[in-house]
């Protein structure tokens, strides 16, 4: 799942 | 992009505003902890790190430089202007107990063993927990002034926004992200309290107090 996550949250 | 997330940024800025605007008319930051505020500025420094290697939007991008803007900001207020009207003999929270676990479980938790993403697992896994000191100081003091209250409650519909928006990115985008799933959970619960007092007393008129 972490390659998913996109990092554009604040 | 999504509108729960869009609203949720809007209370969150909202909720710095009302700080700030709390602070300049009653002269005073009284009530505020300023170990809770000076955690937010750990949160979004560690955090933000990526503003000189990852673009993501100008959205982003300015909103990025507004928290850690307003952050510092406040601290500076609290510490010059309104310097006299802060008791640390009532900020008694340790923040040690918040710091510590948090650096272990980021060294733990994190998608990469990288400098930058323990530190950003650092700070949600500090955002989660960054609100108790200001939490103990109204347990402690037992009633807080209305703004003081119009402040939390926006921080937490901020907090509260983003679950629907991590199921609604799960269901269109497929994007599980589960540390800020974990940690936006627990802090999301931290308000359950709060607000169960802010509902049934402040939003039917009253003064936010405790009961004894």
């Amino acid at each position: 799942a972490a390659d998913r996550h996109t990092k554009d949250e604040l | 992009m999504n509108l729960f997330r869009f609203l949720g940024d809007t209370a969150h800025l909202a909720s710095i505003l009302v700080l700030i605007h709390k602070m300049h008319t009653t002269k005073s930051c009284r009530g505020i902890s300023f170990k809770t505020q000076a955690l937010y500025v750990a949160v979004f420094v560690t955090r933000y790190l990526d503003l000189f290697y990852r673009w993501v939007s100008l959205y982003n991008f300015f909103m990025k430089l507004f928290f850690i803007g307003s952050s510092c900001y406040i601290l500076f207020l609290m510490k010059t202007k309104f310097r006299p009207t802060q008791d640390p003999a009532i900020d008694t929270f340790r923040i040690e107990y918040l710091l510590g676990p948090c650096t272990v479980i980021a060294l733990i938790f994190n998608y990469k063993f990288s400098p930058t993403e323990i530190l950003w697992s650092f700070s949600i896994f500090l955002e989660s927990v960054a609100i108790l000191p200001q939490l103990f100081l109204l347990q402690r003091t037992g009633e807080a002034e209305t703004i003081t209250t119009h402040y939390l409650a926006a921080l937490g519909i901020y907090r509260a926004l983003y679950i629907p928006n991590w199921i609604y990115r799960y269901f269109t985008e497929g994007v599980v992200d589960p540390i800020a799933i974990t940690a936006g959970l627990v802090q999301t619960g931290l308000y359950i309290d709060f607000f169960y007092v802010y509902v049934t007393k402040v939003l039917q008129g009253q003064k936010f107090e405790l009961p004894a």
